[in-house]
C-alpha cells in the first residue's frame, strides 16, 4: 500500500476522524480464458477509537475463490481450503477457545457477496486481499469479465488493472461504460496481437461525485468484453502445465433448422410486469424465426391451452397471429408445468412421428416460469422423472426461471438433464431483454452431435468431450491431463453434424511451445491450464452429484470434488476457507445458498444457509452484517433434510 | 496457367499456357452427363512485370449438379453450398467433410481433395507466397487425376482428354535454344510446331515441385484443345460449357 507522494497527500487531504481506504486495488490476469482475480485493500483506522472496518467484495457466482489472508497491524491471516467438515471442525476448537471469527459471504443475483468487518483499536493498519479464479465462457461471441467495484469512499490509490493473454491473439477489446458518463474517458487499453492491458486508474477528484462531494461515484461493474482470434474452424488446442485445454467455437456453418414450443408460464403470479417483459420479449423472439424454424406456443396457469396444436413454419403470417395471441394473454391461476411440459413433448413427439421434423433440425421446449407448480402434479421429482420419460434424445429443454419465487434448481435439474440449459431472469432487472439475450445464444445452433476425442494414450481424466449442440457465438472446452509421451505434439479430433453435412476436424498442438511462451509473459498466469482443468472438472461433479441416482454414487463424487478442490485450493459448496492467524485464530469463508424461494422447497444441494459464528478475541473482532436471529451461539448440527435427493456426508 | 496433360496412351506429357484475364472463368471439367463441373477463375499477380500481367487459378470450384451441391475453393477458404446452407473452413485446419456422395478432405495448408461419388476427384493445392511479395499473389494449382469415371459428354479444357486423342511426334531436331528440341506432332488432324520443355508437379514436393517433361504447345495449346480456349471462358463458377 505504498503511496505516490501525491496519492498520500490525497490521503492525508482527507484522512479524518474515521476510517479511510489508503488503497484499493483489483488486478485481473486472464490467460486463455480463465481469470485469476486479486482484491486488495489497505485501510487505515484514522480515529481515536476502535472502529470496525468491512472489506466486502462482489464475486460473480461462478467464481471459486481461492485464498484470503489479512493483515491486521502486522499479524498475518492466512486461509487455506479444506475439507468444509475439517474446516468447520478445526473452527469450532478455535471458537470453543474464544479465538474465532467469521466471515460472511451471501448471494446477490449474479453475484455474491464476500464480507469480512474487523474491530480495530484507534491508529490500526489492516491489508485485505482475496483471490479468486473463474472460467470466462463465451456468450454472443464474447467472454465477459465483470469487476464489481463498490470502494464506498475515496480512495487516494484507486486502481484496476486486466491483464488479458491469449496466445493466439485477441481479435477486440471493449470497455462498456458501465460505471458513468464521468468515468468514460479514464479507461486505457493497451493491446497487440495476443496481449491487452486495461487500466482504470481515477484519481481522487475524479472519483468524487461532484466537485466538492466527498462521496466516491465509483459504484457499479466494470465490465471488459473481449473475443480471441480463431484461424480454423477446429478449435484451439492448448497444452500447459501437463494439461490441455481444447476450446472449439467454430462459424461460417449455417444455422441448423429449430423446432421450438415456447411454453410460458401466465399463472397469477406473472401478472403485471413480468408478464408485460414476457410479451416484450415474446415479440422480439417469434420476429428471429425463419421460414425454415417450426414452432408453436403453449401457456399453461392451472390449464394449459396451445396456440396451435401442431408444429407451424415460421412464416411471417403465422409469426404475427402468434404475436397477436401473446400479446392478448391475461395472467391469472395456478400453474400446472407438468402437464404444459407433457403437452409440448407430445407436440414435438407428434411431429417427429409424421416426418415433419428435419433430420438435422433441433427440436427444443423454451420454458419460461416464474413459480413452483401449484395445480396437478406438484412433486418436483415427479415432474422431473415423467419430463425425462417422455422426452426423445433429439429434444431438449431450456428453463428459464423469472425472479426467485421460482425454484431455479429444479429448473436446471430438468434442463440439464435433457440436454439443456437453464438460466434465472432477474425479474427487478430488464427482464425482456434478459428474455431475448438467452434466445440469441440458443437460437443459432450450428452443429450437433459434437464428440472432442484424443488418440489413445495421450490424454487422460478429460471433462465432458460429447456435446449435444453447438450454438453460434458460445464455445465448447474440453480440458484433460496430457499423457507422457515420447511425442512432442497432441492431436485431437472433432466430428460433428452440421446442416446437411458431418465434419471430422483434426487439431495439433506443440506440448512445449505454450509454456514457454508463458514463462515470458509478465503478467499472464501459467497455472491456468490445471486450474480450468480443475474447475471444469469440479463443477461438472457438482452438476452430477445433483442427479446421482444412489447414495453410494453420490457419496464417490462427493469424495472426488473434495479431494480436487482441496488439491487446487477452490472454496466449492464442499469445501471452506480457514483463515488462521499464527497464534490459533481461526476464521471461516463457507460457500453461500442460493437464496430461499417459495414456501416449501429446499436447496438442492440439501445443504443449510450459511451462518456465522464469532466469539470476539480480545483485540479483533470479525462480525457479520447478518440478523441477530440467525447468529448461532452453538454447534451447527441441525441440517433440513430435502425429500427429493439422497442425504449422504455433507449433506 | 500451365496445363499438363498426361496422354496414357502414348505414354507422353503434352502442355500448354493459358494466359488470359484475371476475373475470367476458365472450364476446366464440364460433364453434363454425371453433372459435374470444374471451372477456375483466375487471379492476377499484384503488378505488370517484365511487361505482363501473370495470371493464376484463384479460386477453384467443383459443382455436382444432381445435389446442387458446390465447393469453392480460393486461397483464403473451401466454401460448400447446396443452395440453402452454406459452410466454410479455412485453410488452418484439417478436415474431412461429407455430404451424400460428396467428399472434401482439407489438409492443413496444403491441399483439398473433392471426390464425388467416388469416381471423381479433383485435387486443388494451396500455393501460398510471401504476403509483402511486391509482384506474386497465392494461388492454386489444380490436379484431376487419368482414371476419373465421366460420362461420355464431359470436355471442358482438361475434360475433353478424356477420350486419350491420337498423337503422333516426329522431326525432332535441335531447336533455337540448345536445351530445348523442337519436332511435329500430329493430332486431331492439325499438325504443330512443338517444343520440348517441362513444367512443375507439386504434388510430393510443394516447395521445389518435381519436373515433368512435356511438349510444349504454342499459343494457348492451339489445335490440341478442341477450339479457341476463349470458347471455354464461362459466366460463372458454376456453369457447364456450352459447346457449339
Amino acid at each position: 500500500a505504498t503511496l505516490t507522494s501525491e496519492e498520500q497527500e490525497d490521503f492525508e487531504a482527507i484522512r479524518g476522524d474515521d476510517i479511510t481506504v489508503k488503497s484499493y486495488r483489483v488486478e485481473s490476469r486472464i490467460t486463455s480464458r480463465f481469470a485469476h482475480t486479486t482484491v486488495r485493500s489497505s485501510v487505515v483506522n484514522s480515529g481515536s477509537k476502535a472502529q470496525s472496518i468491512g472489506f466486502n467484495v462482489q464475486i460473480p457466482k461462478q467464481a471459486f475463490i481461492t485464498n484470503f489472508t489479512m493483515t491486521v497491524n502486522d499479524i498475518k491471516f492466512v486461509g487455506s481450503v479444506k475439507e468444509k467438515t475439517v474446516a468447520r471442525n478445526l473452527y469450532a476448537q478455535a471458537r470453543a477457545k474464544g479465538m474465532a471469527a467469521g466471515i460472511v459471504r451471501a448471494n446477490s443475483q449474479d453475484m455474491e457477496t464476500f464480507k469480512t468487518e474487523v474491530h480495530v483499536p484507534p491508529n490500526s493498519l489492516i491489508e485485505f486481499e482475496l483471490h479468486y479464479q473463474e472460467m470466462m465462457h463465451r456468450k454472443l461471441g464474447f467472454y465477459e469479465h465483470s469487476l464489481y467495484l463498490q470502494p464506498g469512499r475515496l480512495v487516494p490509490h484507486f486502481q484496476v488493472d486486466v491483464y488479458i493473454f491469449e496466445p493466439n491473439g485477441i481479435s477486440s477489446v471493449q470497455i462498456p461504460n458501465t460505471l458513468g458518463a464521468q468515468f468514460e474517458e479514464l479507461v486505457r487499453v493497451t493491446q497487440t496481437n495476443d496481449k491487452a492491458h486495461v487500466v482504470f486508474k481515477p484519481t481522487l477528484q475524479q472519483q468524487r461525485k461532484c466537485e466538492n462531494c466527498s462521496d466516491s461515484a465509483i459504484d457499479g461493474t466494470f465490465i471488459v468484453r473481449y473475443d480471441v482470434k480463431r484461424d480454423s474452424n477446429s478449435g484451439e488446442l492448448q497444452v500447459s502445465d501437463g494439461h490441455f485445454v481444447h476450446f472449439f467455437a467454430p462459424s461460417n456453418f449455417s444455422p441448423l433448422p429449430k423446432n421450438i414450443v415456447f411454453v410460458i408460464d401466465v399463472s397469477g403470479s406473472m401478472w403485471g410486469v413480468k408478464m408485460k417483459q414476457t410479451v416484450e420479449a415474446m415479440q422480439a423472439i417469434l420476429d428471429d424465426l425463419t421460414i425454415n424454424d417450426r414452432f408453436s406456443i403453449i401457456d399453461f396457469n392451472h390449464n394449459v391451452r396451445c396456440w396451435s396444436e401442431e408444429l407451424v413454419h415460421g412464416s411471417s403470417f403465422y409469426i404475427e397471429d402468434a404475436k397477436n395471441y401473446v400479446q392478448s394473454i391475461k395472467p391469472s391461476g395456478g400453474t400446472n408445468i407438468n402437464e404444459a411440459l407433457m403437452r409440448a413433448v407430445q407436440m414435438l413427439v407428434k411431429a417427429s412421428n409424421r416426418g415433419q421434423i428435419e433430420t438435422r433440425s433441433v427440436s427444443m421446449i423454451i420454458l419460461v416460469s416464474d413459480g413452483d407448480p401449484t395445480v396437478g402434479e406438484i412433486k418436483l421429482s415427479t415432474i422431473q422423472k415423467n419430463v425425462k420419460r417422455a422426452m426423445r434424445e433429439d429434444f431438449s429443454l431450456f428453463s428459464l426461471g423469472i425472479g426467485f419465487d421460482v425454484d431455479y434448481d429444479f429448473l436446471e435439474r430438468i434442463a440439464m438433464e435433457n440436454r439443456g440449459m437453464a438460466q434465472r431472469i432477474y425479474a427487478n432487472h430488464d427482464a425482456a431483454e434478459q428474455l431475448r439475450s438467452f434466445y440469441r445464444q440458443v437460437s443459432s445452433p450450428l452443429l450437433r452431435k459434437i464428440i472432442i476425442e484424443f488418440p489413445e494414450d495421450s490424454v487422460s481424466d478429460i471433462t465432458q468431450n460429447h456435446f449435444d449442440k453447438y450454438f453460434s457465438g458460445s464455445e465448447l472446452v474440453v480440458a484433460g491431463k496430457v499423457l507422457p509421451s515420447e511425442s512432442n505434439t497432441l492431436t485431437s479430433f472433432t466430428t460433428a453434424s452440421a446442416a446437411s453435412l458431418d465434419i471430422t476436424l483434426e487439431t495439433e498442438a506443440d506440448t512445449a511451445e505454450l509454456d514457454a511462451e508463458l514463462a515470458k509473459q509478465q503478467h499472464s498466469f501459467p497455472g491456468f491450464a490445471r486450474q480450468m482443468w480443475a474447475y471444469i472438472t469440479i463443477n461438472q461433479l457438482i452438476s452430477e452429484r445433483s442427479l446421482a441416482p444412489t447414495a453410494a454414487k453420490k457419496r464417490k463424487i462427493t469424495q472426488r470434488i473434495m479431494s480436487l478442490a482441496v488439491e487446487h485450493q477452490f472454496v466449492t459448496p464442499l469445501t471452506a476457507l480457514l483463515v488462521e492467524g499464527d497464534d490459533g485464530e481461526r476464521l471461516l469463508a463457507d460457500s453461500p445458498r442460493d437464496p430461499k424461494h417459495g414456501c416449501c422447497s429446499v436447496p438442492a444441494n440439501g445443504l443449510t444457509p450459511s451462518k456465522v459464528v464469532y466469539q470476539p478475541p480480545p483485540w479483533v473482532l470479525m462480525t457479520t452484517t447478518a440478523p441477530p436471529s440467525q447468529v448461532e451461539t452453538g454447534p451447527r448440527e441441525e441440517q433440513i433434510v430435502p425429500h427429493h435427493i439422497n442425504i449422504v456426508d455433507n449433506d | 496457367p500451365h496445363f499438363i496433360v498426361h496422354l496414357p496412351r502414348s505414354n507422353m506429357d503434352v502442355c500448354f499456357n493459358i494466359d488470359s484475364k484475371p476475373g475470367h472463368i476458365l472450364n476446366l471439367v464440364s460433364d453434363s452427363g454425371s453433372g459435374v463441373v470444374v471451372n477456375s477463375q483466375l487471379i492476377g499477380s499484384k503488378r505488370v512485370h517484365k511487361g505482363k500481367l501473370n495470371t493464376y487459378f484463384g479460386t477453384i470450384s467443383v459443382y455436382y449438379q444432381p445435389d446442387g451441391v458446390s465447393v469453392t475453393v480460393s486461397t483464403s477458404s473451401i466454401a460448400m453450398t447446396d443452395g440453402r446452407n452454406n459452410h466454410s473452413f479455412t485453410w488452418g485446419a484439417t478436415a474431412e467433410i461429407t455430404q451424400h456422395g460428396l467428399r472434401i478432405s482439407i489438409v492443413k495448408n496444403s491441399h483439398v481433395a473433392i471426390t464425388v461419388n467416388n469416381h471423381i476427384q479433383v485435387m486443388v493445392l494451396l500455393h501460398r507466397v510471401w504476403k509483402k511479395h511486391p509482384v506474386n499473389v497465392d494461388f492454386l494449382g489444380v490436379y484431376i487425376p487419368n482414371n476419373n469415371q465421366y460420362s461420355p459428354l464431359v470436355h471442358g479444357l482438361i475434360g475433353q482428354f478424356a477420350r486419350d486423342p491420337e498423337v503422333s511426334l516426329y522431326d525432332i531436331h535441335e531447336g533455337l535454344d540448345p536445351l530445348k528440341k523442337e519436332a511435329t506432332m500430329e493430332v486431331n488432324g492439325n499438325k504443330l510446331l512443338v517444343t520440348r520443355g517441362w513444367q512443375k508437379d507439386y504434388r510430393q514436393d510443394k516447395r521445389r515441385g518435381s519436373n515433368v517433361y512435356c511438349w510444349f504447345i504454342h499459343n494457348s495449346g492451339k489445335g490440341f484443345i478442341d477450339g479457341h480456349y476463349t470458347d471455354y471462358i464461362v459466366p460463372d463458377l458454376n456453369s457447364f460449357l456450352q459447346m457449339p
